[in-house]
């Protein structure tokens, strides 16, 4: 069975979808095979791979109602052994309609748990909305771990607590299995002292669940997503893509050990 | 009455909490009596004021369900003329609890309309959570207009026109009143190809609806918050906070001419 990871962080911006294209493209480049499912109603992670809208028929939102499984909303991306499942502006609509439906929280653990197509993967990321609703519930209800893109920022550092109090919380009351895969630091910025203060800050606070590779504030990992390309398709050279790289050696590695 | 004006933007990180506090506070310094109020779970513009989460009693979750009126919740601010209404961790389940509670939509309007306190005010922002969810909403139904920042990158461009869609169906369905403040590109990198490109799309897209004024990137503006200060106290000659001044007179200019 695949190593289920969901990318999530309630604060806005932080690079959850960007971390969850690169990181499984560097993935997919390392031989793994991998499928990245996008459960965020901005469907950016779809978009980062050139899978255009009017090709989104079935989706995401699919998976949640129950309606579909894996082989009927899977779609093919660019990077050999990288497939998506991606989403459409009908997710927008899940949080509301989730409310009121029975088993709310684990219905893409339902429909997904036992689905065949789940043992063709190694890696399975989720790239989730920023907000603790029940669509990131439902990723993390279903994920055996949880990475944790944090930007290095005040703002960010402000709302790692809330997260760690929630992970916490799905653990003791959904998925008893739930880990904290590691907390990569995102768009580090040398010239600037506030990067590096948070940086400092969050080491201190988590020690080794931080990783050790940071990944560089690069405009080129900005630009890959109107190419429709992770970036290390667009430019596998530049300090960004080099840093997914490394992130997903480090990942491995950490696999190994465990 | 006050103009009553929602930051509002699904896409998460574009600077909608930065631009509520620090033209907040600009529309303050030129002499405006101005209330913000912090609809956002994570309570950033709340932080961003220096409010520590201890002294967070009542806040914007008990205007929400109607427990409390302005009076009851208001906060002062260290900008003279500048109050705040916090917000709390309760927030959190507010989106949950709202979709089973009668006028759902209405709740933040039903609460506010007819509060006398509204009439001490020339300004209301409402900063938004990084959602269209029932909180977004409640703001969108009792705002006059919705000022939208639009960071400039490609993942915020893509999310542009779903925002625009859904601000025509608020106001279709809830509040026909609703108009669009304008759309102010914010974190503007002039070093950076990007920033220009998208720059030139919204501009060609949706003309004079963009605000002249262009908020650049600026370390001080994301050091400020560390500090408990708006970018105008913490440094009122730096870049960020000029551009937040020369906004604030552009808002002021629009509202003569209408
Ligand atoms: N290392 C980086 N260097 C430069 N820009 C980056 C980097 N990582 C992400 N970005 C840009 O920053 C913006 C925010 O990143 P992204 O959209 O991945 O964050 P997110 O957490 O998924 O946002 P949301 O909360 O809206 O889902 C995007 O425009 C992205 O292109
Ligand atoms: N002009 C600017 N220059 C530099 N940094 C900025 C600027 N505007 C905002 N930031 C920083 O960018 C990050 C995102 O901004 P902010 O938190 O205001 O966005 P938001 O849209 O409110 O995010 P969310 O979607 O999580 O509510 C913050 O860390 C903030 O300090
Ligand atoms: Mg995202
Ligand atoms: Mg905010």
């Amino acid at each position: 069975q695949p190593n289920i990871i969901a990318v999530a962080n309630q604060k806005g911006g932080v690079g959850k979808t960007t971390t969850a294209i690169n990181l499984a493209t560097a993935l997919a480049a390392i031989g793994k095979k991998v499928l990245i499912i996008d459960l965020d109603p901005q469907g950016n992670a779809s978009t980062g791979f050139g899978i255009d809208r009017s090709k989104r028929k079935l989706s995401s939102y699919e998976l949640i109602t129950g309606e579909a499984d894996i082989a009927a909303v899977l779609a093919p991306t660019a990077v050999p052994g990288l497939y998506i499942i991606p989403s459409t502006i009908d997710l927008s609509g899940a949080d509301t309609e989730l409310v009121t439906m029975s088993r709310r929280a684990y219905r893409l653990r339902d429909t997904l748990e036992f689905d065949p197509s789940l043992g063709n993967f190694d890696y399975v990321l989720i790239d989730c909305p920023p907000s603790l609703s029940l669509l990131t519930l439902n990723a993390l209800t279903l994920a055996q771990s949880v990475l944790v893109p944090l930007q290095c920022e005040f703002f960010a550092l402000e709302g790692l607590s809330l997260l760690l109090r929630t992970i916490e919380r799905v653990k003791s009351t959904y998925n008893g299995s739930l880990a904290i895969s590691g907390v990569v630091l995102t768009m580090f910025d040398k010239r600037n002292r506030l990067s590096d203060q948070v940086a400092k800050d969050v080491r201190g606070y988590l020690g080794d669940v931080v990783f050790k590779t940071v990944i560089p504030r690069n405009v080129r990992v900005s630009e890959a997503p109107s190419h429709g390309k992770p970036a290390l398709l667009y430019d596998h050279r530049c300090s960004g893509s080099q840093a997914y790289m490394r992130l997903a050696s480090e990942i491995l590695k950490r696999e190994r050990k465990a």
